[in-house]
């Protein structure tokens, strides 16, 4: 039996719109630690880790750790059926072939009941250990996607490099170049708008544009996105989700042929 | 442009 109530529904709907269009379908994992999925896009370019902690639902009960098969579109659709402002209750049964999706409004006068088929889904499970990573960049979420978008209307790669002082996006395309520097900074009033650099050495790393504009769907989730970069690693991308876990986004970065 | 590498070639299937 499995029984997860989120207080929280638009944030369920949030990290559904934040995966769908990176990967079709996935398994989401279920254990007393809370809800989990990892999984790769098709390209395997690009892998994406998202915990929910369990201590972070109003209500949660999973009697045994349960792999549920689902397609992100499919299970996205029906979420974008919940309000905003709605409780989300997700519920299957052992062994059952389906899931439901129950939806109280915050009056609690309307209930709804979405059930979703199920799918076996033979997924790849990568280990992905702890790693120190050389530069680590964080900064507002809303203006490293802006910058994602505003480059990718002139080149296809970002060239990502970090210095003591600051993060440089550069890109070129047909019809130029383009490059923005965001300066670390120093105020101490409004942490949210803070460029922070941790350095241990400078790295410059390129990467494909459309995934991390895809990564940046999950902007709405967070304040702040933390960017690690290591010469020899994939990236990863991170928005955490107050209270509740994260989603990271890791992306194998393109070297010279 | 580059070649693009495989996240699979940096982390071990469990």
């Amino acid at each position: 039996m499995l029984e997860l109530r989120l207080l929280q529904g638009g944030l369920l709907k949030k990290v559904l719109e934040a995966m769908k269009d990176l990967v079709n379908d996935a398994n989401f994992d279920c254990s007393p630690t809370g809800f989990s999925l990892q999984a790769m896009d098709s390209s395997h370019v690009a892998l994406v880790s998202l915990l929910l902690r369990s201590e972070g639902f109003e209500h949660y009960r999973c009697d045994r750790n349960v792999s549920m098969g689902m397609n992100l579109n499919n299970m996205a659709k029906m979420l974008r059926c919940a309000g905003n402002d709605d409780i989300v209750t997700l519920k299957a049964d052992d062994g059952s072939d389906c899931i439901t999706f129950m939806f109280e409004n915050p009056s609690q006068d309307k209930i709804a009941d979405f059930e979703m088929k199920l799918m076996d889904i033979d997924s790849e499970h990568l280990g992905i250990p702890d790693a120190e990573y050389q530069s680590i960049v964080r900064m507002p979420a809303a203006e490293f996607a802006r910058i994602c978008r505003d480059l990718s209307t002139i080149g296809d790669t970002v060239l990502i490099s970090v210095s003591k002082e600051g993060v440089q996006f550069s890109t070129r395309g047909d019809m130029g170049t383009a490059n923005i520097v965001c300066r670390r900074t120093t105020t101490v009033d409004k942490p949210e708008e803070d460029v922070i650099i941790e350095m241990e050495e400078p790295v410059s790393l390129t990467f494909a544009l459309r995934y991390l504009n895809s990564f940046t769907k999950a902007t709405p989730l967070a304040t702040q996105v933390t960017i690690s970069m290591s010469s020899d690693l994939p990236m990863v991308i991170e928005y955490r989700i107050e209270g509740m876990g994260y989603i990271r986004y890791y992306l194998a970065p393109k070297i010279d042929e | 442009k580059g070649a693009q590498l495989s996240i699979t070639e940096f982390y071990r299937a469990t």
